[in-house]
């Protein structure tokens, strides 16, 4: 059973250690704030106030005994960086970073940071793909050339059947269920008129997708 | 075709700025600091320097020609305030703001922001659920009750068939696609054999998919 650290209790590493311990995970919080400390103490499993640069304070908390370690330091990148190589020399077996840009992304990854994230980046270009694709409702990417999309029912096909809508010829696509209201209809027969409302979730090679997605 | 302006170009506003750009866009960038403004010049298709509080700079150009404005400045959440006011004051069509807290949220609500992010928060509940399910490669929610997930396939199906793996009358989920090195299969035949290393995108109810992410 995975248990887990977090060593900053920002806004990212609060609601990353929060999140956790809602999905059931033993959560141990480190931050050297004590007011910090305070107000998550019985919020998160165990919270505890020290300066993760101190190999030795790490050490007193068995910080070895966590598989992952979150080190969610950002304003302050020496603190971030001796605590990730503090880390790294006690042999815990996972260690994931936050970065505040790609040059510490790159010198962290070198001192044994087995992951780094750019959050604020990867916000960034996450809305930038949600605005770019507004009939597009979510999608996730199957191996690196095909997608499963979700998205909203173009206008231009409602009052089609999927037969008449005939989206694998013109776009090499599969629809793999539909969700109209709280009904789900896997594989939808060839009969099914597609209705203004539903939500299409459909699987295609990434090329094919995109077209579609100019549909919408 | 819609066009955007992101005001605040750190790494939040610029990541949002240079990704709607490579997706084709046209963006307006505005920040008030001259090297910024300098250094982005020809990344975004137009960037210029000027305080976004004053409402006469955001008419001189033309800011409510586009569809959607980004608020993406945070530290100073009173500039934020005052542009966002300004932007709704000029009847600009879609305000999306940055913001730092829930408080912050409520306020820029309330003068009329369409929508507001608070992006560290949710990078931190993203990667929760990511460490939370690790087998789990990806999920998208379709509609409130059902979801498709990706996942390496559980090692205790390993060997089986389709048919023998049972999923549907075990865990009343549907195998929508099996992808297995390049090779893309949807709606694999009950005799298909699951083979270690495969990624299968399953579909079902949320609390049927919880079942499943167990045996991960
Ligand atoms: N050496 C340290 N030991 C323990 N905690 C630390 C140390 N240095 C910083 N912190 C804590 O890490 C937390 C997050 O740090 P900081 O605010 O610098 O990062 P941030 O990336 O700006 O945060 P956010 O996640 O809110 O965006 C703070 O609560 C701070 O007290
Ligand atoms: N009144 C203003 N008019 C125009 N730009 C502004 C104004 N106030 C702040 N900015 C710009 O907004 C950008 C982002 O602001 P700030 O650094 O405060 O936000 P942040 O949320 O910390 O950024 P990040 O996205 O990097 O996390 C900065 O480049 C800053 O120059």
């Amino acid at each position: 059973h995975a248990e887990f650290a977090v060593i900053g209790l920002g806004r990212f590493g609060s609601s990353l250690a929060l999140t956790l311990v809602e999905r059931g995970f033993h959560v141990l919080g480190i931050d050297r704030d004590q007011p910090i400390v305070q107000r998550l103490a019985d919020k998160i499993t165990q919270v505890v106030q020290l300066d993760s640069t101190d190999e030795e304070a790490l050490t007193a908390v068995d910080i070895t005994s966590f598989d992952t370690v979150v080190v969610a330091i950002g304003s302050n990148f020496e603190a971030n960086l001796l605590t990730t190589v503090a880390l790294k020399a006690l042999k815990v077996e996972r260690v994931i970073c936050k970065a505040l840009n790609e040059r510490q992304r790159t010198i962290l990854l070198r001192v044994g940071a087995d992951r780094v994230i750019l959050p604020e980046f990867e916000a960034g270009a996450r809305l930038a793909q949600e605005l770019a694709a507004p009939g597009m409702v979510d999608q996730i990417a199957l191996g690196s050339e095909h997608s499963i999309i979700e998205l909203r029912v173009p206008r231009s096909l409602v009052g089609q059947s999927i037969m008449e809508a005939d989206l694998r010829r013109r776009f090499g696509i599969t629809i793999l269920a539909i969700k109209r209201n709280d009904i789900l209809t896997v594989s939808p027969p060839p009969d099914y008129t597609l209705t203004n409302g539903d939500i299409l979730a459909v699987i295609g090679e990434n090329t094919c997708i995109a077209r579609i997605s100019a549909l919408l």
